[in-house]
């Protein structure tokens, strides 16, 4: 498998290793995947590297590749963000991988070899939902909400409603909120606010929960966070030309 | 205050 880019695998890398420290890939024709829980089971991440997200891609046999984030993470620092990455994985030797970095400009190539582990990853039958609401913004924006309100308390409260979308977090000493309106004058759908829902509904999350689940703001220019009554958020990050995405699923607190 | 629920209680593990 050839990226054109590592800059793909180190934010991919970014976004799930405060959750989660080793997890297995499953690699099959379609691409690469993985969904992992953090050990708390509090949230859960998808993501999916499509095919077209690689310059080339081959599989002809399935795979699980058990990745150990933290090594993994020591060998991608070593590639440029613009420089090309190969994954190599031998079916007839599956005690490791090999990456190997082009940086066609400087004629230069480096190859490394990560161990692969045996993971017994747990695994979550997501059902498909019906949501009551869908909000899709800007994903920088919905970045520095979830920062800054993260800063006044810990719970963070996503209501929808005719108003908008209002986020609000309440610490000891004060308490903030911020509404969106659904956006009509930009002309630029990744600047656009759009909010769908069917009857107003109000949860409440774990701020630094979401603080983790924004990172991924990197890979996609806009968010979409899909909601129900008494179930977890989705928030779904799509990537660029069809070439996969990263999907979160955070449990809500409650009484 | 509001308790964390976990994603057990919503999705089944496989």
């Amino acid at each position: 498998a050839r990226l054109p880019r590592s800059a793909v695998l180190k934010k991919i890398l970014d976004s799930v290793k405060d959750l989660v420290k080793e997890t297995n890939w499953d690699c099959n024709e379609e691409g690469m995947s993985m969904q992992a829980l953090d050990t708390g089971r509090i949230v859960l991440v998808e993501v999916m590297l499509r095919e077209a997200a690689f310059e080339s891609y081959a599989c002809e046999v399935p795979m699980t590749l058990g990745i150990d984030m933290e090594p993994f993470g020591k060998v991608l620092r070593c590639a440029g963000g613009d420089e090309k990455v190969t994954i190599k994985a031998s079916r007839n030797d599956q005690d490791h991988i090999e990456l190997v970095f082009e940086n066609e400009e400087k004629e230069r190539m480096s190859a490394f070899e990560l161990k692969l582990m045996d993971i017994d990853g747990e695994h979550m039958a997501v059902p498909d939902a019906e949501w009551g609401a869908e909000i899709s913004m800007p994903s920088s924006e919905f970045k520095k909400i979830v920062m800054d309100l993260a800063e006044i308390g810990s719970d963070l409260t996503i209501a929808v409603s005719k108003l908008g979308v209002t986020f609000t977090a309440q610490g000891n000493n004060c308490k903030g909120s911020m509404v969106l309106q659904p956006s009509t004058a930009v002309d630029k759908k990744s600047e656009q606010v759009a909010i769908s829902f069917t009857e107003p509904l109000e949860m409440t999350f774990a701020a630094p929960y979401m603080k983790m689940i924004t990172k991924a703001a990197a890979l996609s220019s806009t968010v979409t966070l899909s909601l129900d009554e008494a179930c977890p958020i989705c928030v779904r990050y799509e990537m660029e030309d069809n070439a996969g995405h990263i999907k979160y699923y955070l449990a809500p607190k409650e009484d | 205050g509001l308790a964390q629920r976990g994603l057990s209680t919503f999705f089944r593990l496989i």
